[in-house]
């Protein structure tokens, strides 16, 4: 089964 | 001073019931540009992104710059005292530790002000560069809603799959399997109607169907819904509200192990 990923995995805190 | 006058507050009360579900508190920032709304869940896969723009309201004043730490289940309580066709306006100081909600009936025989308090919330703001999606989905936002509560009887996680044929739609489980494949509409009478896809390439992503029920409680707001996908990044799913902006939803895709 696939995992679920992070936004953070693509975006970073501004 | 921040004053905001809204004749039907119809409006708000559905663009509350399309984020409470999320988030059970975000910060409403208010400038001259009108209201906008950052905030991640709090498993941090998913972000709703909020704008109403100043020009949207009936009467819109901020002198200052305004974050507003709102509780959204304090918020709602406040709401639910307001009929659909009152008028609202909101009312705050500068500075201030509350905000206040006024509604007026159509004929202003009846006036109520509700006084809310304000919260701190630690502010995390996520840089969202622009991208340039591989597929654009446009399809009846109602449509959309039936399809993320039909497969999540299915399973977990719902693959979508663009072409420019058209966009697929599956869920697997122990109950079996179900595809939903939609078309392009040819022609159809109403623009809301139609299903049109732009595809530079095609994608498939695999999504957590609780979240994609949740961003359907915006289906209210608007008759159209956007998907944007590329390969490897998140999905937003894009809701227009008529003339004030729109309520953006990004969901980070699952992946293989």
């Amino acid at each position: 089964t696939p995992i679920q990923n992070d936004l953070q995995e693509y975006y970073t805190l501004v | 001073m921040f004053e905001a006058r809204l004749v039907q507050c119809s409006m708000l009360k559905k663009v509350l019931e399309a984020i409470k579900e999320l988030l059970n508190e975000a910060t409403f920032d208010c400038s001259d540009a009108g209201i906008q709304l950052q905030a991640m869940d709090n498993s941090h896969v998913s972000l709703v992104s909020l704008n109403l723009r100043s020009d949207g309201f009936d009467k819109y004043r901020c002198d200052r710059n305004l974050s507003m730490g709102i509780n959204l289940a304090s918020m709602t309580k406040i709401m639910k005292c307001a009929g659909n066709d009152d008028v609202l306006t909101i009312k705050a100081q500068d500075n201030a530790d509350n905000v206040m909600f006024m509604f007026e009936s159509q004929n202003q025989e009846k006036v109520s002000d509700y006084d809310m308090k304000l919260i701190n919330l630690d502010q995390e703001h996520l840089g969202i560069p622009e991208t340039d999606y591989s597929c654009i989905i446009k399809m009846p936002s109602g449509e959309f809603a039936r399809i993320c509560r039909d497969l999540s009887q299915f399973g977990e996680s719902v693959v979508i799959s663009c072409t420019k044929e058209g966009v697929k739609f599956s869920a697997a489980g122990d109950v079996g399997a179900a595809n939903i494949k939609l078309a392009q509409t040819a022609n159809v009478d109403k623009e809301e109607e139609a299903v049109t896809i732009e595809m530079q390439e095609p994608v498939t992503l695999t999504f957590a169907c609780r979240y994609l029920n949740s961003f359907t409680k915006a289906t209210a707001l608007s008759p159209q819904v956007q998907l944007s996908m590329s390969a490897d990044v998140p999905l937003v799913v894009e809701y227009k509200i008529g003339d004030f902006g729109h309520i953006r939803y990004y969901l980070a895709p699952k992946i293989e192990e």
